[in-house]
């Protein structure tokens, strides 16, 4: 919260769009204002209407360096916008830098992510330092058309305004932590001797000379890809890692940090009947050119170098893989498999066919 | 003579470490203690209070995760002390 807990003594707020950006076409201005706008109301008894010639309790602008409030702009990057805590005069105002490259999708600085960070302050809401918070400091980009409010925001706003007046109240995705015992796992897999852990939008990345583990958004490396891989595997001979998006039926080549010209294909191409819609986990074998692709209780096993799939699959994965039924993630790693399902991982011996250990799924961690 | 790279690079560390300090931890404008100097050094705490705040190691010290941190875009609110 912001000191003093400042906050706005009524919950119909007005709001004015004083400017525009020419960086931008009015409407896509206006459309992302009234968007972040919705991402506060939907979890507050707050509603917000619009007014045009008329003083409003939220005056959002674009400013230029100094715009005489005592905090000037710095140019392109570095300070993008402030906002100001309830109150009256500048109290709620959104300024936002005009020399920045403002653009409704994932290229320069998203207006939408921005006002709605920025009217988290409007409302009396203070940094929050949850790094998947809409209200953490720094400028982190997801796609609009994915977003939802973390539960640290929603927990913040009805903490000041209290529940939504809707009968379901929303709930927002929290931020992993690597050495929570409950954290679960989308998919896994090695990149350059690292491992990289897919979580919802978050990517946890540990390297195996390093202690700590580095959390990043998904986003960061492959903003086309901004949540929701649910499978991941990596080609070592081709240095390139296949990843796949839940209940999207395709799937994604990436070498390095860019993804591979022609990507998505549909999950078909790998000969998958088009009644698999989705695949939960994939490992590839380097020695003998194998992928296996599990899906539900079944899996497939896939020839890389003859690029088809090879006969006699799909096969019950607990015919083959000792009491492992479901898998959510799996990689492997010297030589041995790792598969994931809930908090539980086991270590399986290819050359023996048998689990060889059980671990909590966060022991890559040094929890 | 031409300058040294590295110590130029250095002096744009403690540049950027100063103003985003300034702008973001209250560091006093007029203060403007220097990095290497010994004794209390407000400079170092506010560093620590910033470190602390975005999980970095604690080290009062501008290291590269902390230089890294300071060079992201970011909102212009700071994280402490009351904006107005």
């Amino acid at each position: 919260f912001t000191t003093g807990n400042p906050k706005w003594k009524k919950n119909n707020l007005t709001y004015r769009i004083v400017n525009y950006t020419r960086k931008m076409r009015q409407t896509d201005v206006d459309a992302a204002i009234q968007k972040a706008l919705n991402v506060w109301s939907s979890v507050t008894p707050l509603t917000f209407q619009k007014t045009k010639d008329k003083i409003a309790d939220i005056m959002i602008s674009f400013e230029y360096r100094d715009h005489k409030d005592n905090s000037p702009f710095d140019g392109p990057d570095g300070q993008l916008a402030h906002a100001f805590q309830p109150g009256e005069g500048l109290g709620g105002d959104v300024h936002l830098d005009d020399e920045e490259a403002w653009t409704k999708d994932g290229r320069g600085y998203n207006l939408f992510i921005v006002v709605a960070h920025e009217l988290g302050h409007s409302l009396g809401l203070s940094h929050s330092n949850d790094p998947g918070a809409l209200m953490y400091p720094n400028y982190a980009y997801t796609d609009p058309k994915e977003f939802r409010l973390p539960q640290d925001d929603i927990d913040g706003i009805q903490a000041i305004y209290g529940q939504s007046n809707d009968a379901v109240q929303p709930t927002g995705p929290t931020t992993p932590q690597a050495c929570d015992p409950n954290l679960t796992f989308d998919a896994i897999t090695t990149l350059r001797g690292e491992m990289m852990f897919f979580k919802g939008r978050y990517m946890l990345r540990k390297h195996p000379e390093r202690s700590e583990t580095e959390l990043n958004f998904i986003s960061l490396f492959w903003p086309n890809l901004p949540s929701g891989i649910q499978a991941a595997y990596e080609n070592i001979e081709r240095d390139e890692i296949l990843l796949f998006k839940g209940n999207e039926d395709k799937y994604w080549v990436v070498r390095g940090y860019d993804i591979a010209y022609g990507y998505p294909k549909p999950i078909y191409r790998l000969g998958f009947p088009k009644t698999v819609k989705r695949v939960n986990a994939a490992y590839s074998d380097e020695t003998t050119g194998k992928t296996y692709f599990f899906v539900a209780d079944r899996y497939w096993r896939y020839d890389e170098n003859k690029k088809s799939m090879d006969h006699g699959y799909p096969r019950k994965i607990i015919q083959d893989f000792g009491k492992i039924g479901r898998v959510d993630a799996v990689f492997q790693k010297d030589g041995y498999v790792y598969f994931f399902h809930g908090t539980t991982q086991f270590q399986f011996d290819p050359r023996a066919k048998r689990i060889v250990n059980q671990m909590k799924s966060i022991s890559w961690f040094n929890c | 003579f031409p300058v040294d790279p590295e110590k130029e690079d250095e002096g744009k560390n403690i540049d950027l470490v100063e103003t985003y300090l300034q702008n973001f931890y209250n560091l006093e404008k007029d203060h403007r203690p220097h990095l290497r100097k010994g004794g209390k050094n407000h400079l170092a705490e506010k560093l620590k209070e910033m470190q602390e705040f975005f999980g970095l190691q604690v080290t009062g010290k501008p290291d590269h995760d902390t230089l890294e941190m300071m060079n992201k875009p970011r909102c212009g609110v700071p994280d402490v002390e009351q904006y107005v």
